[in-house]
């Protein structure tokens, strides 16, 4: 996965991510493809959910699946999660969950639950930070106020880092792919790097969603594992998806 | 230097949008989950409309499980267990997902892997 917010230079908050999956899950031969993220792709549904009537919030989802990976809540932040890899991974918490310790929460129900109930950029930041998880992630987070844009690295129990956009220093973007910021990724899958020169390249005066797009649209950012794109505009309440293709030669991850 | 390997790899692309071409496979459609209505019947529009998608889905994570354990026991496992789990899910995330079993005719225990697959994929 690939996830980032950036900050325009009228203050505006942009957020783009693609969605990757089904690693090692099966790989078809003859069209060179993951079998599970071919799969996958006919289940991508944009959906808005309504309380009254009123949009609360709106979400890029796979049908059948009742948590969230994307989503906006119109006029106040913009919310993806990125997979994080740890030896104190998911299958302990299924542990413990089956052992009767309950007390932490299931990753994409957290991600619903607070596109459903959080108030603010700053309810949301803090419930990703401190609810208790069955599995470590990272959550990427929109606001609609100038600055307002942060990853949350997750592990199980903890909130381990939260990098803020930092104009003053520079930072009009975060960007987050699958390895935490503070470490170099794995030589073998360094999307990070790529898709930094592309944002840093674009520049803040020329950062939208259309060169948003292209910079998710840059192998190996765009890679097999792409299932779909997906661009939202907090300010503006927009979301809009676009399912993906990445024709052979094309990075398996 | 494994950042840069094309054809694997490329320069920064630009006017990819409005997306079209190789890279772009398709829009993606709208549906509307009413929160005001029981959550076992939210999702029946949208998986009465995807209920191909999403057998075929659940038939290729079937066949991956099948192709470590031939024996099927681990589907079978899945099957037996896992509407267990759903009792233990917080509202109203089991309540979906035995509405989304219930139209999709797929069994409870398989579309409770499927969203609980992020914790189990880190097995």
């Amino acid at each position: 996965c690939t996830s980032v917010v950036a900050e325009d230079d009228k203050g505006n908050l942009l957020h783009g991510r693609n969605l990757d999956f089904g690693l090692f899950m099966g790989w078809d031969i003859k069209n060179k493809s993951w079998i599970i993220s071919e799969k996958l792709k006919p289940l991508v549904v944009n959906l808005d959910f309504k309380r009254n009537n009123q949009t609360v919030f709106k979400s890029t989802n796979f049908a059948g699946y009742v948590g969230m990976l994307t989503g906006i809540k119109p006029h106040m932040f913009s919310l993806t999660m990125n997979e994080r890899f740890s030896l104190d991974g998911g299958y302990i918490g299924i542990l413990e969950w089956i052992l009767g310790k309950r007390d932490g929460m299931w990753m994409s129900f957290l991600t619903r639950s607070v596109l459903e109930n959080a108030k603010s950029y700053e309810d949301a930041k803090a419930l990703l930070a401190q609810t208790k998880l069955l599995a470590p992630a990272y959550f990427i987070l929109g606001g609609n106020q100038t600055g307002q844009g942060c990853i949350v690295t997750r592990s199980r129990l903890l909130s381990i880092d939260i990098l803020e956009i930092d104009l003053k220093l520079g930072r009009w973007y975060v960007l987050e792919t699958n390895y935490d910021h503070w470490k170099e990724p794995l030589f073998l899958d360094d999307r990070r790097t790529p898709a930094m020169k592309c944002m840093n390249r674009t520049t803040q005066a020329n950062i939208s969603l259309k060169t948003m797009y292209d910079v998710l649209s840059t192998k190996p950012v765009l890679n097999k594992l792409t299932t779909y794109t997906t661009l939202m505009q907090v300010s503006e309440g927009k979301l809009k998806s676009y399912i993906r293709d990445c024709p052979s030669p094309c990075m398996p991850w | 230097s494994t950042q840069f390997i094309p054809p694997f790899t490329e320069d920064c692309r630009s006017d990819m949008y409005p997306p079209s071409g190789p890279t772009f496979r398709g829009d993606v459609s709208w549906y509307t989950v009413d929160l005001d209505s029981p959550p076992r019947e939210r999702w029946t529009a949208l998986i009465t409309d995807k209920k191909t998608a999403l057998v075929d889905v659940m038939q290729a994570i079937r066949d991956l499980a099948n192709a470590f354990v031939p024996s099927g026991k681990l589907i079978e496992l899945v099957d037996i267990t896992l509407p267990f789990m759903v009792n233990t899910l917080p509202n109203p995330f089991g309540e979906e997902i035995r509405g989304i079993s219930d139209v999709s005719g797929i069994p409870l225990g398989e579309v409770v892997l499927f969203n609980i697959f992020y914790e189990v994929f880190t097995v």
